[in-house]
């Protein structure tokens, strides 16, 4: 039997003049994210784990915007959504509007895997983790010079989100 | 929004998506990643389905789950369910793009905008990364 993985980093306005300097570092994070979850299938394991493996690279990489270096909300704070589904059971695990979560997605795996429901959402959400062992950080670590200064000029711009037309999306 | 799709050597499908969602948003806005169904998608048999864009037309249109059902009930191939749908994101406006893989193992992935971060690798040998359309 044969193996894929297939992995994104987002889509937008990604031009080599936006991406500039840090083109390299893309794709090294990339290629990272890649290795972690073909070095998984390749040994005959799942596909529910390699998915999972290659979204904590791109979550903890600040050039993502998901984990550290998620775009901020209006008021400066990290609220992380995620999910994962397993194709072989449909089960399902989903997370919305989490601040404390380290890896959103391992929260949204303990979701499918340690309680009845697909979705929990907001602080609910975060103390589930904290009642599972999910590791949690202070929000403060998600959010990167990079997107603090995004929010800025968008605020002092007198927008919100959708008037930047999916700019910092 | 970073994602994920695989197909595992005992045939099994799974999907997975992340993000922090759009600068400045507000009111606790959603978009379309955590929505299984829309943003994510596994499905053995079918295919497992991540997108990335403007969320609220991927939700709309239930993305992962219109891609699985027109491979299901119509037999349409993954690369053409990905076309069709995306086609149906963007008639409503929207942008973006999907991952996606099939249940034999076919990588695709698709995108409305001037780039996407994507990567993918399958044990036939095959190992992408690329950023921009061309």
């Amino acid at each position: 039997m044969t193996w894929t993985l297939v992995i994104h980093g987002g889509a937008g306005r990604i031009t080599p003049k936006v991406v500039g300097g840090k083109e390299q570092a893309i794709r090294e994070a990339l290629a990272r994210a890649l290795d972690a979850g073909t070095a998984i299938l390749a040994n005959g394991g799942a596909a529910i784990d390699a998915v999972q493996a290659a979204i904590e690279v791109l979550e903890d990489d600040p050039h993502f915007n998901a984990g550290r270096g998620a775009a901020l909300s209006y008021d400066g704070v990290a609220e992380l959504d995620a999910a994962i589904m397993d194709g072989a059971t449909r089960d399902a695990g989903a997370v919305a509007g989490t601040t404390r979560a380290r890896h959103p997605i391992a929260l949204a795996r303990a979701v499918m895997e340690r309680s009845p429901h697909v979705m929990l959402a907001g602080e609910g959400a975060d103390a589930f983790a904290e009642a599972n062992g999910v590791e949690t950080i202070d929000n403060g670590w998600f959010a990167t010079p990079e997107r603090i200064s995004q929010l800025a000029e968008l605020r002092a711009a007198g927008g919100d989100a959708f008037d930047v037309d999916m700019k910092y999306g | 929004t970073v994602g994920a799709v695989a197909l595992d050597t005992a045939g099994h499908l799974a999907a997975a998506t992340s993000t922090g969602g759009v600068t400045g948003k507000r009111w606790g806005r959603i978009g379309d990643s955590p929505l299984i169904g829309a943003g994510t998608w596994a499905q053995d048999g079918a295919c497992a389905v991540s997108c990335t864009g403007a969320g609220e037309f991927f939700v709309r249109v239930g993305v992962g789950h219109a891609i699985a059902a027109r491979i299901r009930h119509l037999g349409e191939p993954l690369e053409g369910a990905v076309a069709a749908v995306l086609g149906e994101v963007t008639a409503l406006g929207g942008t973006g793009g999907i991952i996606a893989v099939g249940a034999d193992g076919t990588p695709q992935w698709r995108f409305s905008t001037p780039g996407m971060h994507r990567a993918r690798a399958t044990s036939d040998g095959l190992c992408e990364v690329e950023l921009f359309a061309e």
